[in-house]
């Protein structure tokens, strides 16, 4: 399937939320 | 009227939007047929319009050049679309970044490990789902006394969200799980039905059963 | 003109883009004083107007909501920041996704295992600076003949790019690495020296010698 082929040689921020959830804490922690 | 070329790979949900766009606006572009995904975008010509290799790409009849699917929807759509006042237009960004930043990533998260695109992580999966599910109560929400997202007609948000959503309704949103989204449903369905939409898109199959993750 | 107030923690460079674009079209922007993130931002009064319940968040004097630190800098701007022409406006959305998709991604991936706010992962930190590179490179190219990323004057896409950029610049961008991009530290040298600039991110201090990495 040729988008397949295409998507796989995209760039995605897969694990975006990781680096969300952990910005938040840092930043919640130094608020607090 | 915005006349040009767009350089993209078929299928490509991100072309999808500057092609939806264009149909509303009757801007014409065109799909460039001597693409070649991989190759083309790899030339010296090509690289020195579009320095970062990316598609959509898109360049106009008068040597105007464009990066980023969502830019070259905002240049080619009309001022209906973009929105009316200024309040409006920050509108329209708002759900094209809430489609860019909090459904993409989730949906190619999810999608992607199904597809066998990339390797499955079973945390990563995990969360993606969660993330998904927010962001369509989030949509539902909004869309609970709103027929479309920002103002009283179709709009890019309209255009960008849903085209954000395709690979998530066909591939992965089984009628088990997106049941509980009424106003979302509703709302992408009258969407994709606009002629504009179908006519670029085409019928979209909505996902019956998940395909079995290629471990 | 737009009035209004601003939620967000100290020191958020995403809060920066919308009060350094007031401080240009002399928008009344206050930060809320009273906030305090990870509790303001979850009651339920918060996640009525805002309900992805994330920062910046801004509310307008006469009750408009908006969140998205884009769509909050595009509407306290004016004109001359959010471009002239269709396409003047279509290249200032083209870097800010540039910055959103191509700079952030690779910035968090850095400067988060730096500052200890995330694990470090050997090949992701490696490959986010090969990342940083060549986003800075695309810049340094666009810049070699140009002041500004759009038109002659400072715009939206100056202010996100050099916003997003302040992280790197500051943490882990040494004379060393940043060296070989000179256009685009002449470009971030103008855009911070600004008065609108300095007097809401206040004087930048470069980085000088990257941290070690707390494994």
């Amino acid at each position: 399937m040729a988008l397949v082929a295409a998507l796989s040689q995209e760039k995605f921020w897969f694990d975006k939320s990781k680096y969300d959830d952990a910005e938040a804490a840092y930043y919640q922690k130094s608020a607090q | 009227m915005v006349a040009g070329t767009l350089y993209t790979y078929p299928e490509n949900f991100r072309a999808y939007k500057a092609l939806i766009a264009a149909k509303y606006s009757s801007a014409d572009v065109k799909v460039a047929s001597n693409f070649v995904f991989g190759e083309t975008n790899k030339t010296e010509e090509f690289l020195k319009k579009f320095p970062s290799g990316k598609v959509p790409a898109f360049e106009s009849t008068d040597g105007k050049c464009l990066q980023d699917s969502n830019a070259i929807a905002y240049y080619v759509a009309n001022d209906q679309l973009r929105g009316k006042s200024d309040f409006e237009k920050s509108q329209v960004l708002q759900w094209i970044f809430f489609a860019e930043t909090e459904i993409l990533p989730a949906s190619c998260a999810w999608v992607f490990p199904v597809l066998g695109i990339i390797q499955f992580e079973k945390k990563v999966f995990e969360r993606s789902k969660e993330d998904v599910k927010s962001a369509l109560n989030i949509l539902d929400a909004h869309l609970l006394t709103r027929t479309y997202l920002v103002g009283e007609r179709v709009s890019l948000a309209d255009i960008v969200v849903a085209c954000t959503l395709l690979h998530l309704y066909t591939h992965v949103l089984d009628p088990e799980f997106r049941k509980p989204f009424v106003n979302t449903n509703r709302w992408f369905t009258t969407v994709i039905n606009q002629s504009q939409f179908k006519e670029v898109a085409g019928e979209v199959k909505f996902c019956e059963k998940v395909a079995e993750v290629d471990h």
